[in-house]
């Protein structure tokens, strides 16, 4: 999976980062100290349509049946997230309690074409 | 071939630099409250003291504190279907009577989801109890502690007697007593207020005399507040109400 630089084209996973303490959330935020949220970007030309590996996607599934089925469409490919991973978060809630949870999904770890 | 002005994905005409960092703070934002089922971020009025805090995140089951006091969570390497979630709540306490030594009210808060019903897997309450200073020739001290439910509705006096322990009081420690079955009970009347009594009475002293070795009361060490620490998950059935509609 590629890692955009500053000029995106293909297919690859932006890097975005936003530190709790910048946005005052800190105080209720007890743990990370901030927020990868990284996202997908860039062109998924035909001849990378499932690479680096197929999304496992409704739309990957409808996109190579159509290939499959030789129909010439003008659906193209889609840069998607292809792994994630959960953010484990403590924080207080609004009764001061301190709550500990791992939240699913959070983190986009590689990207590829569908 | 080569880079397309704009977004490379949607074609849209490139933001401002500002006002692109701005929207995905937003979105960031909005990410997390939606994720941690809250409207907005919590209000926090008054902050707990940090030596709770940090007492109670050592005693969090996979939390650990750094030395330097900043918190290092256990990265998941295998994702789980339902991770639940780990509570620590703090005690909210009566005034203690020191004199007639009356037992002492500890107020629990949990914040119940409005349409999610909550599977307590483990619950306990954690107090520190003191040693005893009174001079003991004989076998090592010890301390019983009872720990009471507070009867519900105002003024009401009746308790329910939920545990009784036997402590060792040759040192000053953390003890922990198992509240699990009492905290599902909570959960499923779908109150707020958890109100507990409790009591550590010197071994061999007097009914009504003695010290009570637990620390209450407002005046207490705060690195010694009284919490209960749970661990819950969202129960399955109201999973499965879902997909029957």
């Amino acid at each position: 999976s590629l890692r955009c630089g500053d000029n995106v084209s293909v297919c690859c996973k932006k890097d975005f980062y936003v530190k709790f303490k910048d946005i005052q959330w800190q105080d209720w935020i007890i743990a990370p100290e901030g927020y990868h949220m990284n996202y997908c970007m860039g062109q998924c030309p035909q001849a990378l349509a499932g690479s680096p590996g197929i999304a496992s996607s409704f739309h990957a599934t409808v996109f190579s049946q159509l290939k499959a089925n030789g129909i010439n469409s003008a659906v193209s490919s889609c840069c998607v997230p292809i792994q994630r991973r959960p953010l484990s978060m403590v924080y207080f809630n609004s009764q001061h309690s301190i709550v500990k949870t791992d939240v699913p999904d959070m983190i986009v770890e590689s990207c590829g074409c569908t | 071939a080569g880079t397309t002005p704009g977004c490379a994905s949607c074609g849209m005409p490139l933001m401002e630099k500002d006002s692109e960092q701005r929207l995905l703070v937003e979105i960031a934002k909005q990410q997390i409250l939606n994720k941690l089922h809250l409207k907005e971020r919590p209000n926090i009025t008054s902050t707990v003291p940090r030596a709770a805090l940090l007492t109670a995140l050592r005693k969090l089951h996979k939390g650990r504190v750094r030395p330097d006091g900043t918190i290092e969570l256990e990265n998941k390497i295998k994702e789980t279907k339902d991770p639940g979630y780990e509570i620590v709540s703090f005690a909210e306490m009566d005034e203690m009577n020191t004199t007639t030594g009356t037992p002492s009210g500890l107020t629990f808060q949990f914040l119940q989801e409005r349409d999610h019903s909550i599977q307590v897997l483990q619950s306990a309450l954690w107090l520190y109890v003191h040693s005893s200073d009174t001079p003991n020739r004989g076998p090592r001290p010890t301390a019983t502690a009872h720990i009471y439910l507070s009867g519900s509705g105002e003024g009401s006096s009746n308790r329910t007697v939920l545990l009784e322990k036997i402590l060792d009081a040759q040192q000053s420690n953390w003890h922990t007593f198992p509240i699990t079955h009492t905290l599902q009970a909570f959960m499923d009347g779908g109150k707020r207020r958890l109100q507990l009594e409790v009591t550590c009475k010197e071994a061999g002293s007097e009914p009504g005399q003695g010290q009570n070795l637990c620390e209450l009361g407002k005046s207490m060490d705060m690195a010694h507040q009284p919490f209960v620490v749970a661990q819950v998950r969202l129960r399955d059935d109201s999973k499965h109400i879902l997909q029957r509609r």
